[in-house]
């Protein structure tokens, strides 16, 4: 059987209402390390990729592999229901079609459960290397979400560029341009405020802003985001989840016809 | 501009 543990369950609401937009399905896939999901979108250019640690969580038992496939709306419907300091337990028996979540409120006196009906989703794996990037961008997950969120106001496209003077976000639309440029700062005392760019060369990529403000319904999960960034490569944008694991997103680069 | 699928950076794993 499986059965995972979490005190903090709204770290589980969270992640959900970050990826239900993005994803419509996938599969959980659990085993005695924790429990991982590969997604694409609808338009298959981009991938969530999660990771959560067994020992993230305060209790985790899988007794054999397995692949439970969720459709993230509906697990979402049934995470609302759960308040934001309950502890969450998700149950599953082997080769079950239901994942049931336990909620417990935190003082005890509420317990209530849901079954989730689970799918079979056939579901390409990619394997995805791990490898240097030619940027590495550490900034408040807060400051990515508000440059993504006013350049998609001006324009569909985002040049990221990183250069040694900082990190430049740059996009065009019917209204006119806009730049915004972060510099290296480490100066705040608090290291989740820094923005620090580790550059290897520099790199200039376009995405589609579209996607990028998608992944920034992850900023409750985490107070600092780090952009990867190689020529001709997919960006990457991850989020570290505490102690308990983390997710990324890969986009594919928009590129010259 | 063109936008390539995600698989086409990722092999099967």
């Amino acid at each position: 059987m499986f059965e995972a543990r979490i005190t903090q369950g709204a770290v589980l609401k969270k992640l959900v209402e970050a990826l239900k937009e993005l994803v419509t399905e996938g599969n959980f896939d659990v085993s005695s390390t924790g429990l991982q999901l590969q997604a694409m979108d609808s338009s298959h250019v981009c991938l969530v990729s999660l990771a959560l640690r067994e020992d993230g969580f305060e209790h985790f038992r899988c007794d054999r592999n397995m692949a439970m496939g969720i459709h993230f709306q509906n697990l979402s419907k049934i995470l609302k229901c759960a308040g934001n300091e309950d502890t969450i337990t998700l149950k599953a028996e082997d080769n079950a079609d239901q994942l049931t979540l336990m909620f417990e409120s935190s003082n005890q006196d509420r317990i209530s459960d849901f079954d989730l009906k689970l799918m079979s989703i056939e579901s390409e794996h990619l394997g995805i290397p791990d490898q240097e990037y030619s940027a590495e961008i550490k900034m408040p997950s807060s400051e990515y979400q508000r440059i993504v969120r006013d350049l998609t106001s001006i324009g569909d496209t985002v040049l990221i560029s990183a250069t040694k003077e900082g990190i430049k976000f740059s996009t065009s639309g019917d209204v006119g341009t806009a730049n915004v440029t972060l510099r290296h700062n480490t100066t705040p005392e608090k290291p989740e405020e820094q923005t620090i760019i580790d550059l290897k060369e520099p790199v200039a990529l376009t995405f589609a802003l579209r996607y990028l403000n998608n992944f920034a319904k992850a900023t409750p999960l985490a107070p600092v985001v780090k952009l990867s960034l190689t020529k001709d490569l997919p960006i990457v944008v991850e989020y570290q989840i505490g102690e308990l694991g983390a997710v990324k997103f890969y986009l594919a680069p928009k590129i010259d016809d | 501009m063109k936008q390539r699928p995600i698989s086409a950076f990722f092999g099967a794993g």
